[in-house]
């Protein structure tokens, strides 16, 4: 019988002991689970690897704790400019999208790229205009909005610095 | 930075990756996310691949490609693959991060240099795997 499996991740970085509490571990691996699970249950009835990948992302993009989607990090403007993309290993066709703002799951719109389009990767505004085209859903800006993400570019604003997802500034104090 | 990767009950391998970027970002700064072969690449003829970490070290070390082509090309296990670029070649270039992979046997590979990465993985009826930290 074949074999499914399902893998996922919520980004890397300087994540020990000491960064996290009990209760934000907590969370963390919960929603690790709700994504990986409902990916698998996807795979258990039948459905394909590719339906299940940008199922398992979309559950990532919702939640906030997660650089992506929902919680994606400011830009040095303040804003929040995301990047996606989506391969299927069967036929090697792929989608991808960067620097769009506003796009509730930008895997969706990875996906209508990969089927619908005849390229394979739009940016800005252009990638945005082909997303209204497709139906693909749009937030307003407060949607994205965390104040946990919001502290840590006050942090670098004034700064050159940019940092990963899971960056704790240890050295550095910016007044 | 968030990703999956799988592989379905017809042996087809897919692969997805989405991200917010890195915090303070400019000048229309993208990451090796929406690069195909740099952090994100499936092929049923060898894996599927996302990456998170810092982008700029993942494009220029075609990191998801450079996993697909050791396998291809080298006869590598997915795991020494996997092994072999994010705990040598990306370390020598300073280049901090991880990835996930899956090829369609339903093996899984999740390496990472850095000192965690949120990850998770279910295999057919086996338990889930959770992870946060290193070991």
């Amino acid at each position: 019988m074949q074999n499914i499996a399902i893998a996922i991740h919520g980004g890397a970085g300087t994540i020990t002991k000491n960064t996290l509490t009990t209760t934000q571990e907590i969370a963390f691996n919960a929603a690790l689970k709700q994504a990986v699970e409902a990916g698998h249950r996807l795979l258990a009835k039948g459905g394909t690897a590719l339906d299940a990948v940008e199922l398992a992302v979309t559950i990532l993009e919702d939640e906030p704790l997660f650089n992506a989607g929902r919680g994606s990090v400011f830009t040095k403007a303040g804003k929040h400019e995301m990047d996606a993309a989506l391969m299927c290993g069967k036929t090697m066709a792929a989608g991808a999208v960067a620097g769009v703002r506003g796009i509730k799951n930008p895997i969706k719109l990875t996906r209508a790229i990969l089927e619908k389009s005849d390229n394979v990767m739009l940016s800005g505004y252009g990638a945005e205009e082909f997303a209204r085209e497709h139906a693909i859903e749009f937030a307003p800006e407060s949607y994205f909005y965390d104040a946990y993400r919001y502290q840590q570019w006050c942090e670098v604003r004034d700064t050159n610095l940019f940092l990963m997802d899971h960056t704790e500034q240890r050295e550095q104090k910016f007044g | 930075t968030v990703g999956a990767v799988a592989v379905d009950s017809a042996g087809n391998v897919a692969a997805a990756t989405s991200t917010g970027g890195m915090t303070n970002k400019n000048f229309n700064r993208i990451g090796d996310t929406p690069i195909i072969g740099a952090g994100t690449y499936a092929n049923n003829a060898t894996c599927a691949v996302s990456c998170t970490g810092h982008g700029e070290f993942f494009i220029r070390s075609v990191v998801a490609y450079d996993i697909s082509c050791l396998i291809e090309y080298k006869g590598y296990t997915l795991q020494e693959a996997c092994e072999e670029v994010v705990l040598n070649k990306l370390i020598k270039i300073g280049g901090e991060g991880g990835l996930i992979a899956v090829n369609p046997a339903g093996d899984i590979a999740l390496t990472f240099n850095s000192e965690g990465m949120y990850r998770a993985c279910k295999r057919n009826d086996e338990q889930t795997i959770l992870g946060i930290y290193k070991n």
